[in-house]
């Protein structure tokens, strides 16, 4: 087994300080469109789905395919934030995709955890 | 502006408390900017609506409970790090006001020349909007906006944000339109 170089991990230790690097490796998506297979794409449904414009996936995850659904949320995203309703990744899309925010969904619903985290006795 | 389902808002709201998490504090800033930030937070919001917000001593017993948290802090809704997301608040009256300890929290840029900088004040009178019970905005220029950009200061609310607030809990009888700043006049 080949030991990693002592420079390779204080590179790395420099990456996982870096600002917000799941949201920008979405930059790699600029200007995907409908049909377009790309790995990591699921990722970007998981960001959709957390801010309120995908509901939960009917299979068990997020696939990589820019499908129709995922083109309805990002028309909608669009239309959210006040930006040109395009369908596609454009470039002020995927800067405000990347761009840091709060926490709360868009979709304005926020229960208090405690009433997600009932158990019935 | 827009609401939570359900459209819940404090009853009755003429008078609540803050305060600030003993545990769950950030070092590189001084409490006392912290609290001064804060009360200007709250005051932009009480200058429009007929509530009061004053500092209670007891955290326990605060209406809203305000503190600087890392990582999964037990809420469902884990922190990222720097930037990504910066802050949640929970909506009425549960009064829950969480900040991503993670950040470079600012309360100056001519003194922190970080480039991931996140003004404290900015974010402070957006999540106040979300503990008032407003949700995100589609108007870029309202304070309800959902992101912020580092380095960027927007502390002053927007038409759509008073209007949108107002419909919750009234008009201050000492409010006027005029008040806000001129651009805000101009798009009314």
């Amino acid at each position: 087994r080949i030991l990693p170089d002592p420079a390779v991990t204080v590179l790395t230790a420099t990456a996982n300080v870096s600002p917000n690097a799941a949201w920008h490796d979405f930059t790699k998506f600029l200007d995907a469109g409908k049909g377009s297979q790309l790995v990591g794409m699921s990722e970007l449904k998981k960001y959709f789905h957390r801010f309120g414009y995908l509901p939960v996936p009917d299979t068990t995850n997020f696939t990589d395919l820019f499908d129709k659904q995922f083109e309805s949320a990002l028309t909608l995203y669009q239309s959210k934030l006040s930006l040109p309703v395009t369908g596609k990744l454009d470039s002020d899309t995927i800067s405000a995709i990347t761009s840091p925010r709060c926490g709360v969904s868009d979709a304005g619903l926020r229960m208090p955890a405690a009433k997600l985290h009932t158990t019935r006795r | 502006f827009a609401y939570f389902y359900g459209k819940p808002r404090w009853a009755p709201a003429k008078s609540l408390t803050y305060a600030f998490s003993p545990n769950h504090v950030i070092s590189y800033v001084s409490s006392s900017d912290i609290e001064a930030i804060f009360h200007r937070a709250f005051s932009r919001w009480s200058a429009v609506i007929p509530v009061n917000f004053t500092k209670a001593k007891d955290y326990s017993s605060a209406d809203i409970k305000i503190g600087f948290y890392k990582g999964d802090h037990g809420d469902g809704e884990p922190f990222d790090g720097v930037l990504g997301v910066l802050a949640h608040a929970f909506s009425p009256e549960n009064g829950r006001f969480h900040l991503d300890a993670a950040e470079t929290w600012a309360v100056d840029f001519e003194s922190d020349k970080s480039k991931v900088a996140v003004d404290l004040e900015s974010v402070a009178t957006h999540e106040i909007g979300h503990v008032l019970g407003l949700a995100h905005s589609s108007v870029k220029e309202a304070v309800m906006y959902p992101s912020l950009s580092p380095r960027t200061k927007k502390v002053d609310l927007k038409m759509d944000d008073v209007e949108g607030v107002q419909a919750l809990y009234g008009s201050n009888p000492n409010f006027k339109y005029s008040s806000l700043q001129s651009e805000n006049s101009y798009n009314h």
